[in-house]
């Protein structure tokens, strides 16, 4: 398993500009 | 300006502005705790809090410039000790309690209700006399919590490819400006040079035991998810899974 799709949501909040506040 | 031609008050400056919002736990709290629901309120605010963690770790001036990878394997190490580390700082006026959140503090004898909680409770609550007997000050704490997340690794893995080198290499110069940084929140204290040696020495030695009561943490939350004691899910379950697998 990739290391991307083993920690997925840490990836996304890691690549995502938006401000994981909003994401939470 | 790239962190290397910073000064370290402009690197303490920036890691100030980094640290992350108060966060309230915001359930009704069902008194007596029964060891799933206080397991259930842990998780709950941990799982918001570590979303505010990414944030906070992007914030700090170098890290988003670490390979992607890099960025994950040291959260994914450290984010127990970084949690601790925050629980130990908002609890250090408060002997004998533990300030999960302003709506979300506990006494020791309240870890009673959780099997093996007691002890790292103890722990946690160890360190914390000793940050306070140490008079701990904030940019001591932002850059503890800096180091933490920089040094989690280091140990742990040996760069093969050129961009891992290039990344470690980033990530030791970027541990540099930390240690200057809490070199110089050190140098403002008033101390001689020799006490400012000692406290430098004094403050990096109680990483080690947040390491330990990290790793005996994961243990005993590992332990209540097999047991179905406690439902862990989101963010948590995949820091979580990372360190057990």
């Amino acid at each position: 398993t990739s290391l991307k799709e083993k920690h997925k949501i840490l990836h996304q909040l890691l690549q995502n500009s938006t401000s994981p506040v909003d994401l939470a | 300006v790239h962190h290397s031609a910073m000064s370290p008050e402009e690197f303490i400056s920036r890691i100030m502005e980094a640290e992350p919002p108060e966060i309230y736990l915001m359930e009704d709290m069902n008194k007596p705790f029964t060891e799933s629901s206080m397991m259930m309120s842990l998780t709950n605010l941990a799982d918001k809090e570590l979303v505010l963690m990414i944030s906070w770790a992007k914030k700090i001036p170098g890290f988003v410039e670490l390979s992607l990878a890099d960025q994950i394997h040291l959260l994914k190490c450290c984010w127990l000790e970084i949690l601790m580390l925050g629980l130990m700082w908002r609890s250090v006026d408060h002997p004998g309690k533990l300030i999960f959140s302003p709506d979300f503090k506990l006494n020791r004898e309240e870890g009673q209700c959780v099997e093996g909680i007691m002890e790292i409770f103890d722990m946690l609550l160890a360190a914390t006399s000793r940050f306070r007997e140490l008079k701990l000050q904030r940019e001591e704490y932002v850059c503890l919590k800096a180091m933490i997340l920089l040094n989690s690794y280091l140990c742990t893995n040996s760069p093969e490819t050129a961009e891992e080198l290039e990344s470690r290499n980033k990530l030791l110069r970027l541990l540099d400006s930390v240690i200057d940084a809490l070199v110089w929140a050190i140098s403002k204290l008033g101390l001689t040079t020799q006490q400012q040696t000692l406290r430098l020495g004094h403050l990096t030695m109680l990483l080690s035991h947040i390491r330990h009561v990290s790793n005996k943490g994961m243990d005993h939350l590992s332990t209540m998810k097999r047991k179905n004691v406690v439902l862990v899910y989101d963010l948590l379950l995949e820091m979580l899974d990372a360190n057990t697998t």
